[in-house]
């Protein structure tokens, strides 16, 4: 239980912000959400950085549904 | 090495991301 709230979570924050459903998430995508989210584009660099495991510049749904499971799981969202 | 962040930095940075994802989904204006 949790676990399949999670991937809902993390699919519905991933189409958020693959707006044009590519498939993945590009480092451009991640900057739009600049105007959408109270956070800075060091911040959203930072973010994207640290999700992007294989440091391709391209965020997979895996790599994305990854790094909510860490942040889902220790903040007990239910 | 700049690729090694400070994880605790890093998982602060996300924290607030998501936060602000969900505080965005709940319907904030």
């Amino acid at each position: 239980p949790g676990h399949l709230d999670m991937l809902k979570k993390a699919q519905e924050f991933f189409q958020t912000c693959d707006t044009e459903g590519k498939g993945f998430i590009a480092r451009k995508d991640m900057q739009r959400l600049h105007n959408e989210l109270p956070l800075s584009l060091e911040d959203l660099e930072d973010v994207f950085d640290t999700l992007d495991a294989d440091g391709n510049g391209f965020l997979t749904p895996e790599e994305f549904t990854s790094g909510f499971s860490h942040f889902f799981f220790n903040q007990n969202i239910s | 090495d700049p690729n090694m962040k400070a994880g605790a930095t890093s998982e602060g940075v996300l924290a607030n991301f998501f936060n602000s994802l969900l505080s965005k989904k709940t319907g904030s204006p």
